[in-house]
């Protein structure tokens, strides 16, 4: 159960920083583009 | 009087306190000599045993710690008779702290000589403390009993260079009706996939661990060692078994005693006594090859203590603990490329590309007990347990909460404000709200994601852990009642 609980939290941090990293990609990939 | 026995030499050797000395206070019997560093749980101090001379190793424990992991590390080491495995002698109440005496291994650690001397090990040192370890694991899996917790740093060296298996913290006893045991335990980057997929274990679960060892040994870290240990623990059993960074640096024998014990498979893996037969455990040579690396440590730790004696003006005194937080440059010593230089102080890729700070890794490396026995046994009447996960609102949420507050930003585009709806966006896979944040700010997000997942961890391994402190308090209660055993 302790162990359902971390994988609960480790995979939403995981969904959560692959959001971030994709949103600053995106960012500086856009900025590239009008630069 | 001591029980001792003779050896060739006319010293006396301690082979057990007697019931009058422990029924002394220690400082009677024991000069303790220096502080020979932290444990997991206290100090370890080196003593001489006052009436024979003998170096012995004192484990001071405050007594508020996990008694019920300290007294099975006690029973644990107390069974065992075996050169490979350090001794106990005897236990003392003093004050507020245990006093836990045991064989001084003058080497140190396997992790403390690595450490010290910033190289790693050559195949022909580590098959040596192999051979002498794997003495010391089929001794202890023929006691049906399992370490748990096999890693550099759980593996001492005595001045002799013989490998002897220490910090029985985690380890366990297997006994007929209970074959397999289902507690995840141990330090994440050495555990098994068995262990950490909670499938039930066996005493192949430290070989296992031997591997990664073994790995560590050459390469100065354990595979994965560069991502957050929490998420190795779902790397492990899903990727093939790890191995050498660069295999073509290290023997053939080398590279299949590794594969040997890097079987997913537990039945599949090989024991400690098939082990001992391996080409590469078979043509090790003698502890004697141990004696420059000894010596080298031991020459640096000296260098160190002599230095930080100097180092008394205020200014220097932040560079004083470099023991602790030394990560200088490590010569990697094995294979053929004996002048590779490993930076350990930079930021390096993960695999998956995430950045994680070295110097982070010696806190990251830390053994980790879930879902112990207490807990096994509290499962079946618990059932607010079976209930799905109460959907908590993640830390790192809070964390951004506390910073948006910190700098004033409007409720209205903060994607962390008090508002349910919105910290909830995140959950629901909505994140829209990103679009009002600039990269810094994003960036800043992501940075600080894995120490908000750590204190996360932290939380929810606090919240089982209250859950056991009844059970411990009995225990402490008990033993207050019992001055000495």
């Amino acid at each position: 159960l302790f162990m359902k609980e971390l994988e609960r939290i480790v995979k939403l941090y995981e969904a959560y920083r692959q959001v971030l990293i994709t949103e600053v990609e995106t960012r500086k990939q856009r900025q590239q583009w009008y630069s | 009087m001591e029980t001792v026995q003779l050896r060739n030499n006319p010293r006396r050797h301690l082979k057990k306190l007697s019931e009058e000395s422990l029924n002394k206070q220690p400082e009677e019997v024991f000069d303790v000599l220096e502080k020979l560093g932290e444990g997991s749980y206290g100090s370890v101090y080196k003593a001489s045993h006052k009436e024979t001379s003998q170096i012995v190793a004192i484990k001071q424990i405050p007594v508020e710690s996990d008694l019920q992991e300290i007294i099975k590390e006690i029973s644990i080491m107390q069974q065992c008779d075996s050169p490979h495995v350090v001794k106990y002698y005897g236990s003392y109440f003093k004050n507020t702290d245990l006093w836990i005496v045991m064989e001084f291994c003058g080497g140190g650690s396997v992790s403390d000589i690595i450490r010290l001397r910033k190289q790693t090990l050559n195949e022909d040192e580590i098959a040596t403390i192999l051979q002498s370890t794997l003495k010391g694991l089929e001794y202890l899996h023929f006691m049906r009993k399992i370490h748990r917790d096999i890693k550099a740093g759980n593996i001492l060296l005595s001045c002799e260079g013989t490998a002897k298996l220490a910090d029985f913290g985690v380890a366990g006893q297997l006994t007929d009706t209970m074959a397999k045991r289902n507690t995840v335990i141990g330090t994440p980057f050495w555990m098994a996939p068995e262990v950490i997929q909670e499938i039930g274990y066996n005493c192949v679960a430290d070989i296992w661990s031997l591997g990664i060892t073994a790995i560590e040994m050459a390469e100065g870290k354990p595979p994965y060692a560069e991502i957050h240990p929490m998420r190795a623990i779902f790397m492990i059993p899903s990727n093939p078994p790890p191995t050498f960074r660069k295999p073509e640096l290290w023997s053939k024998d080398f590279v299949d005693f590794i594969n040997l014990c890097l079987v997913k498979n537990p039945e599949l893996r090989s024991s400690a006594t098939e082990l001992l037969q391996h080409p590469f455990i078979k043509a090790a040579k003698g502890e004697s090859i141990l004696r420059h690396l000894l010596n080298a440590a031991q020459d640096e730790k000296l260098k160190r203590t002599e230095l930080k004696q100097r180092e008394v003006e205020p200014e220097e005194k932040e560079n004083v603990n470099e023991d602790e937080v030394d990560v200088g440059t490590m010569v990697q010593a094995g294979g053929k490329d004996l002048n590779t230089m490993k930076e350990l102080g930079t930021m390096s890729e993960g695999a998956d590309g995430t950045m994680v700070e070295k110097d982070k890794l010696e806190t990251q490396m830390g053994t980790m007990l879930i879902n112990d026995e207490d807990e096994e046994e509290e499962t079946g009447t618990m059932k607010q347990c079976t209930e799905p996960a109460q959907q908590a609102k993640p830390s790192f949420l809070e964390y951004f909460e506390q910073k948006e507050n910190q700098f004033g930003t409007p409720e209205k585009t903060s994607p962390t404000s008090t508002d349910p709806s919105e910290w909830k966006i995140p959950l629901n896979g909505d994140y829209s709200f990103l679009k009002d944040w600039s990269v810094a700010e994003v960036q800043l997000k992501l940075n600080s994601l894995d120490p908000m997942m750590e204190r996360e961890i932290e939380e929810i391994h606090h919240k089982y852990q209250a859950k056991r402190q009844p059970i411990l308090e009995a225990i402490e209660s008990k033993k207050r009642r019992q001055q000495n055993f």
